[in-house]
């Protein structure tokens, strides 16, 4: 799976995802990645989220939107809300992944819970990050 | 008050021990020219959603990860893709899966957004949807990777399941199988 979280210089937010889904997998089988809120979600007003990982715990979850939803309602920074939702109820659940995540202010986030996620950010006019492992 | 973004290839069970130097160099690579794209098309003035199909685009193009081109197969040998796109501005969204014959499932997950009423389609109606939306097709082998179907194979074989028939256009199986596409799964998820 890959994804992209960003904010212009209008302060738009945007989220994309998109994967092959899971090896061998049967039955038109799906994950999160398409399913809005879940896999793949963006609200100027609170945030933008791309997800991956076991997609059957993220679609049950509402991963993304729920990352959302506890910066807006419940006032959480949003590296907060990431950790609340991965390394919290994710794992409590049994399930594996990250998201990287991008508020309206242009604060970036990331948070897995497995033993690494490629993943890199960059802002304007700073250097970029790049990670593999955790 | 500027751009930011942030990019994700996968996660999953990766052991920096056997990890070699130079698959870690290939990944680090492709994050960059995906950061890369996405801050020129930001540093031009661009919308964040130009910049996030832009960025996906990018990455499913690149054999390494398992989105596009270089995608993991079903057990039926073929690739069938899922994407989506969302607008934070108009909180408009697109979504795509079974995808089996658009180059760039993310634009037609951003043609389902932009020129459709609905939110998401699958299967063979969403690619003829994006036939009659000028969304560029793609014949099975260029989705296909060595190192994914070999993957394939031996997952197959663990769960007892027969091998399909390599996909149309892609060749015999090379002999030897190159050491490199025989390594396991260097992520499990996603």
């Amino acid at each position: 799976t890959v994804g992209v979280v960003v904010r212009d210089r209008a302060g738009h937010l945007a989220a994309a995802t998109s994967t092959g889904g899971t090896t061998a997998k049967l039955w038109g089988r799906v994950g999160d990645v398409p399913i809005i809120g879940a896999g793949t979600y963006a609200n100027d007003e609170s945030c933008a989220v791309s997800a991956t990982g076991t997609g059957e715990y993220f679609i049950r979850l509402g991963v993304a939107r729920e990352i959302c939803n506890l910066v807006t309602y419940k006032g959480l920074s949003l590296q907060q809300a990431a950790d609340e939702v991965i390394q919290k109820r994710l794992t409590a659940l049994g399930g594996d992944g990250g998201i990287i995540a991008v508020a309206p202010d242009g604060t970036l986030a990331w948070s897995f819970n497995t033993s690494g996620m490629y993943r890199a950010r960059q802002s304007e006019g700073q250097a970029p990050v790049i990670g593999i492992f955790r | 008050s500027g751009w930011a973004l942030a990019i994700h290839g996968g996660a999953g069970v990766m052991d920096r021990e056997t990890m070699s130097a130079d698959t870690q160099a290939a990944y680090r690579a492709a994050l960059q020219a995906a950061l890369d794209k996405g801050a020129s098309v930001l540093n031009q003035g661009g919308s964040a959603l130009d910049a996030a199909e832009n960025v996906v685009r990018t990455l499913e193009d690149d054999p390494l990860f398992n989105a596009g081109r270089g995608a993991v197969f079903t057990a039926a040998g073929r690739n069938e893709l899922d994407a989506a796109i969302m607008d934070g501005a108009t909180v408009k969204a697109g979504a795509v899966a079974g995808i089996t014959g658009t180059r760039n499932p993310i634009s037609l997950a951003r043609a389902v957004m932009e020129k459709s009423p609905h939110v998401m389609l699958i299967g063979a109606g969403a690619e003829t949807f994006g036939q009659q939306n000028g969304v560029e097709q793609a014949a099975p082998a260029w989705f296909f990777t060595e190192r994914r179907w070999q993957s394939l194979k031996r997952t197959l074989a663990e769960r007892g399941l027969p091998v399909p028939a390599r996909p149309p256009g892609v060749g015999p199986e090379p002999v030897p199988v190159a050491k490199t596409d025989q390594m396991p799964e260097d992520r499990k998820f996603g």
